[in-house]
């Protein structure tokens, strides 16, 4: 997080805000959820109460601008440059400027108005620009689901240091960007897509291209904005070009790089007892056409050409795959099977039934 | 998937450049890149800069990565400077 030069802030907790106008894209209502929401983003973690007010100047001003609006700050028109806003005090100080241009939605068609103000509030409150690519702070605007936004720890440090902590008994905290190279990095889910590696994290997937050496990390939501974050098992079908992800009881398919209509669907079409609540981890044998899916001490295996679970299933991991212990995410590559453990990650061989070497979690991102 | 800048906007890729950096990164207006000063270009040294802050490889070049980054929608306010 970065403080905004001069480290300027408001002298009260109790600020007072304003909406000036509305775009004609959202119900009035609407509008005021998303700017009532994105207050609290900032209030929630911090001693700052907000206050609407009408018919009267208030500490932070909002408004819907087009093109020059006399601040010397012209917006560009649709796409670029979103809003900006106002470092803390008098007059403009803590206003929010909204490019009226942009599309502007309460969900993640276009550009979500939560997430765009909540961020420019930052700024009104005396925070600058970070450079965490998952702080609510970043720049470039991305998309997440509002129902599972939380204020990022790297936000939540930076306006705390400003204002002091939340008044509340338990102090709340946020989600941390993954950083590849972290040695207690570990991984809800894996799976292979088209050759690419994918390391499912929270909100978060570290994308690892054989060809190149940096690994990349996105949103989730930036490819599959409709799919959740906290993704805990995925498999490739190779032959069918798909991957399928499951989280609790349901499942997607993604087909190429699209999420297949009509999913989520109930893991139990895939022939779970309902019993089976959610799935740790799954990974395809593309030599055997036999998919494992890994559930507590458990583990099932399906018959991709049959559509079918094969019988004399659940049997116990330990049993047929060793001491490899819960197993959190799993993939199949080149006839060999890795199995994540926390931060340990197991090599096994299925033809050779054991276990053939064991490295860290984080071994694939040439750290 | 995510698709590759349009190679027919390469031509507005030094616009894009410069106004990016003018708007963010303090880029004075008016300087002139083409022109080599005492030590590195700045617009270079620019360039460099916002690479640095975005975590992208720090070439000093608008390589894809770099571009693919400025044409991201964003915040307006500047990532350095008032």
């Amino acid at each position: 997080y970065v403080f905004t030069a001069g480290n300027p802030k408001w002298k009260r907790n109790n600020l007072t805000y304003r909406i000036l106008n509305y775009t004609p894209k959202m119900r009035k209502a609407d509008v005021d959820e998303a700017i009532r929401k994105a207050l609290s983003v900032w209030s929630n973690v911090t001693p700052l109460t907000f206050q609407r007010v009408e018919d009267k100047e208030a500490d932070i001003m909002i408004s819907f601008a087009y093109r020059d609006h006399r601040d010397n700050s012209p917006f560009d028109g649709p796409n670029g440059q979103l809003a900006h806003a106002f470092q803390p005090g008098e007059g403009i100080g803590g206003d929010v400027h909204i490019d009226e241009e942009e599309a502007w939605t309460k969900d993640g068609r276009g550009y979500n108005l939560f997430i765009v103000v909540a961020h420019e509030l930052g700024h009104s409150l005396g925070l600058s620009h970070s450079s965490d690519p998952g702080a609510l702070m970043y720049p470039a605007y991305s998309y997440t689901d509002p129902n599972e936004f939380l204020l990022p720890q790297d936000d939540i440090d930076g306006i705390q240091a400003i204002y002091g902590k939340s008044n509340a008994a338990v102090q709340p905290t946020g989600p941390i960007t993954p950083e590849a190279c972290d040695p207690n990095l570990t991984f809800d889910s894996i799976t292979t897509l088209r050759g690419e590696i994918f390391f499912f994290k929270g909100r978060y997937m570290l994308r690892k291209h054989p060809a190149r050496t940096e690994t990349e990390l996105n949103f989730i939501s930036l490819f599959w904005p409709t799919l959740p974050s906290g993704i805990q098992a995925a498999y490739e079908n190779i032959e069918k070009d798909e991957i399928l992800l499951f989280k609790e009881d349901k499942y997607w398919v993604v087909r190429g790089y699209d999420i297949a209509p009509g999913y989520p669907k109930p893991i139990y079409r895939l022939g779970f007892p309902k019993t089976v609540k959610r799935v740790n981890a799954a990974y395809s044998d593309e030599t055997t056409g036999k998919t494992y899916f890994f559930v507590a001490d458990r583990y099932w295996r399906y018959d991709e050409k049959k559509k079918s679970m094969d019988h004399g299933y659940p049997r116990k991991i330990v049993s047929d795959f060793g001491k490899i212990g819960r197993v959190d995410a799993a993939f199949w590559k080149d006839g060999y099977v890795y199995f994540f453990h926390g931060t340990t990650q197991f090599k096994f061989d299925p033809r050779a039934k054991q276990i053939v070497g064991q490295m860290e979690s984080i071994s694939w991102f040439n750290c | 998937f995510p698709v590759a800048p349009e190679t027919e906007d390469e031509g507005k890729t030094p616009q894009l450049v410069e106004s990016y950096l003018q708007n963010f990164y303090d880029l004075q207006r008016g300087s002139h890149p083409h022109l080599r000063s005492h030590g590195e270009n700045r617009l270079v040294a620019k360039l460099k800069e916002m690479q640095s802050f975005f975590g992208l490889q720090v070439t000093g070049k608008p390589d894809a990565d770099t571009l693919e980054m400025m044409k991201k929608p964003r915040c307006g306010v500047p990532d350095i400077g008032q």
